[in-house]
């Protein structure tokens, strides 16, 4: 379940990046 | 004479101050790309309730698109997917175990 929390990470990032 | 003493300090002074009306709220028609048409967080009805629906799934793998699909009987897989997508681009959501399954990243 490695690819969970690669997604999560991932998923983090573009929801920081989106709220500007 | 004893009118200085607080007098003025929250009378009055409210007529600059707007509420905030969200026109539209209700009428999704599926296209998303303005400022417009979206509910309180940015997102529209259809992508509010299939987020709520990802947030409240416990399960560690998430929730499927099939499982979306029964919960929301009235919307379209389409429109689900579409949702979806929308929320995963977003980062609302991400896919755990495969492309059918999605976590919220924002469930507090």
């Amino acid at each position: 379940l490695d690819r969970i929390a690669r997604n999560k990470r991932a998923a983090l990032e573009r929801l920081a990046s989106a709220q500007t | 004479s004893k009118s200085q003493t607080m007098s003025g300090v929250g009378v009055g002074m409210s007529s600059n101050v707007k509420p905030m009306t969200r026109p539209g709220m209700e009428s999704m028609g599926g296209s998303y790309g303005g400022a417009s048409d979206m509910a309180n967080n940015g997102l529209s009805a259809n992508q509010n309730q299939v987020l709520s629906l990802i947030r409240g799934c416990p399960d560690a793998q998430g929730i499927s698109i099939q499982d979306l699909k029964q919960r929301l009987g009235t919307m379209s897989l389409a429109v689900i997917k579409q949702a979806v997508e929308f929320l995963s681009n977003e980062g609302h959501i991400f896919s755990t175990i495969d492309e059918d399954h999605f976590k919220s990243t924002d469930s507090d």
